[in-house]
């Protein structure tokens, strides 16, 4: 078929053969199966409204509008399988790209995202994530860590210590994300472990999302004195986000495992070989 | 001799919320980065002298920062090399490692010197290739794995042609 399939013992993901984004996500060993369509988009950083004048900035978030835009809605595949490992390359534009990948063994999508120099010659502010959207019913909950200990329940416009009036639909659910955000409809959890602090969010049922980048033009007048706006052409930035994909009741202790792995990751030293035999005495 | 207290020193400077949160100005965000960066090299040295001591060999140990775009001089030019992988997780792990190596085939051994299934994959718009092998490494400590390039052969392109997907 023309679908695009990566897999191993424990994962197979489907791509769309027209839009080369992924679109399904398979635990083999625990039969489980969800639509997941993952894409980056871009909110269009405020430069002030009619309801407030504060700008997107450094210390705040704050798009113009509550939809994202898509930062392309089809990717440039290429396909590549050898024995240790499969991947899909995806292109999604000048600054966007991202490759799947699975390792034998592995129980996890690792999805190794490159974003930038975010260009901003239209004169908008950019604020970039990576969406991930699926059917399952969440009911307004989602549930983001605290530096990689406890896990806190969030509810999509709701304050468990004060009566919220939300006025800001997107940035006022954004919460961060230190090491993994995940949903579940309380069978299936999706969970996204991430090897950085993010800002992420649940805007809509069966969602998460993460900021990965950002250029902004204005200052958000909190005291910094300068936009959030890299010289010259700007940063580009690479890091990798993991998606697993369990039962609810056991999923727990495959994030946790995987998240140690993903902070404590080895570290490679290279050296010629051949050198002199050494002892301390 | 090594020293970490540099590097300490900058991650002491850096709980600062503004090098956490990023909501500096760009040049305080700069001397952030220098100050770490400062801080890596007399670590680099202390780590080398322990990996000397423990691995009982003197080696010139080199430390490839940009391994995560693909670009290490060591790898990329010599047709030998050793590599230290150190686990600072307390279980033993499987790690694949991906190096960035010229366009051979490599034998790559493992510190018993029995050889490990690896593979080139070619990296898609771009002209470089990684070479890639799956590494066992124990609890709190290294293992040694040594590379060797087999002469006269040239890695196969595991590339199944580009996809154009329909623009919409």
């Amino acid at each position: 078929s023309r679908v695009l399939v990566i897999q191993n013992e424990y994962i197979r993901a489907r791509f769309d053969p027209d839009s080369g984004l992924l679109m399904e996500l398979e635990n083999l060993d625990q039969n489980l199966r969800l639509p997941v369509r993952q894409a980056f988009y871009w909110y269009n950083a405020s430069t002030g409204n009619s309801l407030s004048s504060q700008v997107s900035g450094a210390y705040i978030f704050r798009p113009n509008r509550q939809q994202p835009l898509l930062v392309s809605h089809w990717a440039q595949t290429h396909l590549v399988k050898t024995a240790l490992v499969q991947e899909v390359h995806q292109n999604f534009s000048a600054w966007c790209s991202q490759v799947v990948r699975l390792y034998p063994g592995q129980r996890h999508l690792e999805l190794e995202w490159t974003v930038g120099p975010i260009p901003v010659g239209d004169g908008w502010g950019k604020e970039v994530i990576s969406r991930f959207d699926t059917v399952l019913e969440t009911d307004g909950l989602f549930y983001t860590d605290s530096n990689g200990r406890e896990i806190l329940e969030r509810r999509r416009d709701y304050r468990l210590t004060w009566k919220l009036n939300q006025t800001e639909p997107v940035a006022g659910n954004y919460y961060p994300v230190n090491s993994r955000i995940y949903i579940t409809d309380g069978n299936m959890q999706l969970t996204v472990l991430t090897d950085r602090s993010q800002g992420g969010s649940s805007l809509s049922d069966g969602s998460l999302e993460l900021m990965v980048h950002r250029r902004l033009l204005r200052d958000d007048a909190r005291g910094v004195g300068e936009p959030l706006l890299e010289e010259g052409s700007g940063l580009w930035v690479r890091g990798r986000h993991l998606v697993l994909l369990e039962k609810a009741r056991n999923a727990a202790a495959g994030h946790r495992l995987q998240a140690e792995k993903e902070v404590l990751a080895p570290q490679v030293v290279l050296a010629r070989g051949g050198g002199a035999p050494y002892r301390l005495e | 001799s090594g020293d970490s207290a540099p590097l300490n020193e900058a991650m002491a400077v850096l709980q600062h919320h503004d090098a956490v949160s990023g909501t500096s100005r760009q040049h305080v965000a700069n001397d952030y980065a220098r100050q770490l960066a400062e801080g890596w090299g007399p670590c680099e040295v202390l780590l080398s002298n322990a990996l000397a001591r423990l691995s009982g060999s003197k080696e010139d140990f080199m430390f490839c920062r940009k391994l995560n775009i693909s670009v290490c001089p060591l790898t990329q030019t010599s047709e030998s090399f050793q590599v230290t992988i150190y686990n600072p997780l307390g279980r033993k792990v499987d790690w694949m490692v991906r190096l960035p190596v010229s366009k051979h085939v490599f034998l790559v051994r493992d510190p018993s010197g029995t050889v490990v299934p690896s593979d080139v994959v070619m990296i898609p718009s771009s002209d470089s290739q990684e070479l890639l092998f799956s590494a066992s490494v124990p609890a709190l400590g290294f293992s040694i794995y040594s590379v060797t390039q087999v002469p006269g052969q040239s890695p196969q392109a595991h590339i199944h042609h580009p996809r154009s997907q329909k623009p919409w």
